[in-house]
């Protein structure tokens, strides 16, 4: 049974690309079969994980609106059972043609059903993870309908924090209209700095008033997590020994014995 | 002669609505009538300066879609010389609406044009500050095609390095087809920290790339700048010696100079 997972918060720099393309790449090398969609026009997470945007033919424009088979726009990265669904700036005329049509919200949700249900099962993914742009627009709703759940990055700053209380209340009201089954796998405080009085702060606010929805792992704020993008590698291939590798290590490890749990 | 200033970057996180309250503040206290504009449904500008969005009447949604005068919307801060159009969430909705009417990207610049016009000399600000969303939407297309210029600023990081050339390139489009007056203000460096060999090679590189369009002032990174928004101040007003305060301080000499020049 695949699991599809979006990664989402309107508040930008948080740490949502990190954190999809790290979950992802730890996934995968945990043996789960996974696909990373890069759903951000910036096409960030494309070129985290070493392709040139400039350079992909296909991309998740072409599955939304060019009607191209899913299968068709997935590319094998360099790490063994990760692929990913590429994106580029295209993806930004994609809001504008889903907005104006009522079952644009569904769009990918359609092409992720066929494309699953056409797959072999020894080839069909174990994870889909979803890295969103930074807004509450189409493509992130169209995200949100087309996951069983969503990890909600959310930096130890005050921005953020102010953000959160926001994106819990649209997604709950998406939960109750749109689909029901979607579920919280969990808030996931990032860039976190115990040494400074504010990261504290902010965390204890947030355990305080969400509980057992924060992930007990934290990731913490390290260069090497910052400097991993520009060498197109996530961190446990660029940095296997660092914080930021053992972060999103233990972050994959409570998200597999959710597993177990469900 | 007023001066209308967009802060703009779709990438996230880098500084936007940071720079957008520091450099109106600091125009401020350097007597200059200035208006901060919040166009981000987050309405992080509009707490930042000390209002609780919830308690705001009426926001820049009202003045684009309900054709509420703008200056019924402004609101005097704590501050001499600053006022507020505040945002909150109902600028979301604003997005679809500006979106299917042709001459909705000039919404915002017919509001403004309005205001001035009709606003007598004594109090009509000198500089308007707009803090926009991360996205490239209908929202910062207004912003832009109200402005005279714009400053980007850019986080030395790498996403955010590889975000500005496409920036940059969407508004050499946008002033070639609609606002041929668009002037570049600069490419501003945030959340520098000179010790990080990637925080000195991506500064590196930009100011190898762009020149001159780089301001000489960097924002360092200081933990006091993302302290300043909990207690709803700007920067010289939470810690007037700290080098967060020196670096706006510093930009907004460098922004004054230009008005002599041009
Ligand atoms: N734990 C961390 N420690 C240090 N730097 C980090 C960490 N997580 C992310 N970063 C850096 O912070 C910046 C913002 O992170 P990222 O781009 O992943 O956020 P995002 O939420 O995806 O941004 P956007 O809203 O633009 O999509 C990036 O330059 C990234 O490399
Ligand atoms: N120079 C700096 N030093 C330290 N922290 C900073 C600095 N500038 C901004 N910050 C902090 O970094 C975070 C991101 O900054 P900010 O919210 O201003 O960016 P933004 O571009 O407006 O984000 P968004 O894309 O969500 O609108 C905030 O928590 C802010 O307090
Ligand atoms: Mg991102
Ligand atoms: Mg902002």
């Amino acid at each position: 049974m695949v699991k599809v997972l979006s990664v989402v918060n309107q508040k930008g720099g948080v740490g949502k690309t990190t954190s999809a393309i790290n979950l992802a790449a730890c996934l995968a090398h945990r043996g789960r079969r996974t696909i990373l969609i890069d759903f951000d026009p910036q096409g960030n997470a494309t070129s985290g994980v070493g392709f040139a945007k400039q350079c992909v033919e296909k991309t998740v424009y072409d599955a939304l609106i060019e009607d191209v088979p899913f299968r068709e726009i997935l590319l094998e990265t360099a790490f063994d059972n990760l692929q990913l669904a590429p994106a580029n700036s295209d993806l930004l005329s994609a809001e504008w043609h889903l907005a104006g049509d009522d079952s644009g919200k569904y769009v990918l949700k359609q092409s992720l059903s066929q494309y699953l249900w056409s797959e072999p099962e020894k080839t069909r993914p174990d994870y889909i993870i979803i890295d969103c742009p930074p807004s509450l627009g189409q493509l992130s709703l169209n995200a949100l309908l087309a996951s069983d759940s969503v990890v909600f990055p959310v930096q130890c700053e005050y921005y953020a924090l102010e953000g959160l209380a926001e994106i819990l209340s649209s997604t709950t009201l998406l939960r109750q209209n749109f689909n029901e089954h979607l579920a919280l796998e969990g808030i996931l405080l990032t860039m976190v700095d115990r040494r400074l009085n504010l990261s504290r702060q902010v965390e204890e606010d947030i355990r305080q008033a969400y509980g057992s929805n924060v992930f007990s792992t934290v990731i913490v704020r390290s260069v090497r997590l910052s400097e991993a993008p520009s060498h197109g590698l996530p961190i446990i291939h660029y940095d296997p020994g660092s914080p930021g590798s053992k972060s999103y290590i233990d972050l994959t490890q409570e998200i597999i014995d959710h597993e177990t749990k469900s």
